[in-house]
């Protein structure tokens, strides 16, 4: 479902260039949950960037879901993002002015068009997936962090996405809540089959995954 | 340095009141290193807005430094945390307009007044404690989750503040990069005599304090 040949990402600061990945080859199939490790600065933002159509390789081809995203102009990718994929990123925070349940049902309004009776009914069941239906009329400055980023997955999955790229997306939960978003993730994939590709620096989640890639300034080591 | 006495707080949404911290008592002296554990939707934030004189209890008393911050109004309260405080707090983003470099300086501008060769002598030594001198001159959507994070540890410190609150300050950093940010902590508090009071979820932060409060639903668990 996402294939990568010899990906390269430059970054051009002024005079200055920074390679952030260098030959990146890798294939990964549907219905996996595979970790990008490695440490701080070594691509894995960049990586799951590329494979996400936020941004464009500099060589090399990319392939998700059969789609060449290279030939995808600004509003394609958009477009393609909306229908094939799920996203738990630190930048994409929830809208302050919506409640938690408006932030769930906002990608069922906005990409799937979904009458509003069967909206609620997949809002709430995801809400109590992750143990937040108790705070669904709070506005997101009414939540703590951990509280925030549950919310955050609920969304990332309430479209039924193929496949759900996420940055550290336990990076702010205790114990308890990571172990749970872990087995949400892997009942998605057996309930719907959906692929997760993520990074985590979290060595509890590590164990847990079919497959890590671990980056190193830029380059896949082999493991 | 930090003492705490009977502090509530109850937050109003509307009709619905949340009690996020139940009579807390507790007192922290200089040069502590001392963490906030607990589940997510404990108390921990909530705990550390009170403590960095951000937010008011609903009833009891907070001092820090001597001074007690129930008194304070929006001006001094602000002043208050220019003069004694240092902040790593995931709402404190970097400012985009800004350098690294001039990230890590501001602090130094706008509260200490600093003459400028001073002030590029301590910066650029504490962005070489957290391993970023190379990228002083990048702006902040250059950088990645992990370096940006180390930018606001070398901004925090950068006054020399009596007292550190961080909330989750490792969350977004691999193994090495956790381990640099405990030592530069415990080379300031030999240096400076620092305190440092912070939330985490990572265990393994925890084996490396001083002391652990453990919260649980808003109060605190006897160790
Ligand atoms: N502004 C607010 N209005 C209403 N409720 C709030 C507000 N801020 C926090 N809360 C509630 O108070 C409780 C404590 O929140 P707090 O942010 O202190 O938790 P935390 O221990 O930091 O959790 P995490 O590990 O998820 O960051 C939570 O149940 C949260 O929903
Ligand atoms: N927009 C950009 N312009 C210039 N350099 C960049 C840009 N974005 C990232 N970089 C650089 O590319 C390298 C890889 O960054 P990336 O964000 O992929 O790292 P990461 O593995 O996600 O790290 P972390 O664990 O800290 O989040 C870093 O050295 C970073 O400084
Ligand atoms: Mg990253
Ligand atoms: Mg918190």
């Amino acid at each position: 479902i996402i294939t990568l040949h010899n990906v390269t990402k430059v970054y051009k600061t002024g005079e200055v260039e920074q390679t952030a990945l260098k030959n990146i080859s890798l294939s990964i199939s549907r219905g996996e949950i595979v970790a990008f490790a490695g440490p701080s600065g070594s691509g894995k933002t960049t990586l799951l960037n590329i494979i996400g159509a936020m941004d464009r390789p500099t060589t090399g081809e990319v392939f998700v879901d059969g789609i060449k995203l290279n030939d995808l102009n600004r509003k394609q990718a958009a477009h393609f993002r909306g229908e094939h994929l799920g996203f738990i990123f630190q930048s994409f925070n929830l809208l302050p002015v919506l409640t938690v349940f408006e932030n769930v049902e906002y990608p069922l309004v906005m990409i799937k068009n979904v009458p509003a009776r069967k909206r609620k009914e997949a809002v709430l069941s995801l809400l109590a997936a992750v143990q937040m239906e108790g705070h669904k009329d709070k506005f997101p400055d009414q939540l703590s962090g951990g509280q925030k980023q549950r919310v955050a997955v609920a969304r990332a999955l309430v479209t039924h996405p193929g496949v759900v790229l996420a940055d550290e997306p336990t990076a702010n939960l205790d114990g308890k809540s990571a172990r749970m978003v872990l087995s949400l993730m892997i009942k998605m994939r057996v309930e719907l089959g959906a692929t997760f590709v993520f990074s985590t620096h979290d060595p509890r989640i590590l164990e847990e995954v079919d497959r890590v890639y671990t980056l190193e300034d830029g380059q896949l080591k082999i493991q």
